[in-house]
């Protein structure tokens, strides 16, 4: 997964995503794409979580999936999470869950639950960097005010870091794919320094949903995990998604 | 790996998205909190079924590839509905009402909805 969330020269936040997923769940050669990700495609859905039909929240999901990987909370915040491989894993959390030791959360409930309660990005930043998880996880949220951005880095138990955006360092945006953002990242899978490169070839002063789509168009952040491209302008409410391919020759990652 | 073509120059003009590396627009649903949580995702799966169905299926042939006795899809089949009973409110309800309205086994959907912390192992 590649997640983003970029503050324009007028102060307004942007968030992007790739949903990546798929992983060695079986790899159709005659196709060259893999099995679970091109399943997943067909059950990309947008949602519109009304309560007294009024909109709580939205996000973009795959059909019969009860928690939130992508969601805004419109006028509010957005978030996204990205996935964090450690041996201290969810296997663990699972098995601390099944021998009845259950104060970690489940980590898609945790997201659904903060576009559900938190009335803030504060509120919501709170929540995602101090409640017990069952597994580690980044988590990437974009505020509504300038420089209210930030990848909290989640083990299961603590928050391990938290990287703002920070207009002073110069720092107009933060990007997150699935490594610790102060190691380097596996070098068969550096999405991150790519995805760099196109951002700071784009320049804040031309930051916009359409040249984030561009950034989140290129390989390898484009590739052949890529179920879907989500972007979210919190300020409009906005949120559009929509389904990719990626064509040969095309990173499998 | 920033050989090309596996890592191109950064793309431009791409939006709206046209081409090759856009399948499709998503669709957009209603979920109505004011439900009770066991029928509010009964609309979207309605239309949805048969893609959740033959995800789920291509997730068991992966299974039964590893385990070809069938004992791994026998395990998830028996064990997870437990584990639904475990699950918070209103998310045990809910993927109970998932798998009402799909006629996916309550296992399976239990596995595809804890899959961010079953796929770490």
């Amino acid at each position: 997964c590649t997640s983003v969330v970029a503050e324009d020269s007028k102060g307004n936040l942007l968030h992007g995503r790739n949903l990546d997923f798929g992983l060695f769940l079986g790899w159709d050669v005659k196709n060259k794409s893999w099995t679970i990700s091109e399943k997943l495609k067909p059950l990309v859905v947008n949602l519109d979580f009304k309560k007294n039909n009024q909109t709580v929240f939205k996000s973009t999901n795959f059909a019969g999936y009860v928690g939130m990987l992508t969601g805004i909370k419109p006028h509010m915040f957005t978030l996204t999470m990205n996935e964090r491989f450690s041996l201290d894993g969810g296997y663990i959390g699972i098995l601390e869950w099944i021998l009845g030791q259950r104060d970690g959360m489940w980590m898609s409930f945790l997201t659904r639950t903060v576009l559900e309660k938190a009335n803030s990005y504060e509120e919501a930043k709170k929540l995602l960097a101090e409640t017990k998880l069952l597994a580690p996880a980044y988590f990437i949220l974009g505020g509504n005010q300038t420089g209210q951005g930030c990848i909290i880095t989640r083990s299961r138990t603590l928050s391990i870091d938290v990287l703002e955006i920070d207009p002073k360092l110069d720092r107009w945006y933060v990007l997150e794919t699935n490594y610790d953002h102060w190691k380097e990242p596996f070098f068969l899978d550096d999405r991150r320094t790519p995805a760099m490169r196109c951002m700071n070839q784009t320049t804040q002063t031309n930051i916009s949903v359409s040249t984030l789509y561009d950034m989140l168009s290129t390989k390898p952040m484009l590739n052949k995990l890529t179920t879907y491209t989500t972007l979210m302008q919190v300020s409009e409410g906005k949120l559009e998604s929509y389904i990719r391919d990626c064509p040969n020759p095309c990173m499998p990652w | 790996q920033f050989v090309p073509p596996f890592t191109e120059d950064c793309r431009t003009g791409m939006y709206p998205p046209s081409g090759p590396t856009f399948r499709g627009a998503v669709r957009w649903y209603t979920v109505d909190l004011d439900l009770p949580p066991s029928k509010r995702w009964a609309p979207l799966i309605a239309e949805r079924k048969s893609d959740l169905v033959s995800m789920i299926q291509a997730i068991k042939d992966m299974a039964n590839a590893f385990v070809p006795s069938g004992r791994l899809i026998e395990l998830v089949d028996i064990a997870l509905p437990l584990m639904a009973d475990t699950l918070p409110s209103p998310f045990s309800e809910e993927i109970k009402g998932i798998a009402d309205a799909s006629g996916v086994p309550l296992g399976e959907v239990v596995l595809f909805n804890i899959f961010y912390e079953v796929f770490t192992v």
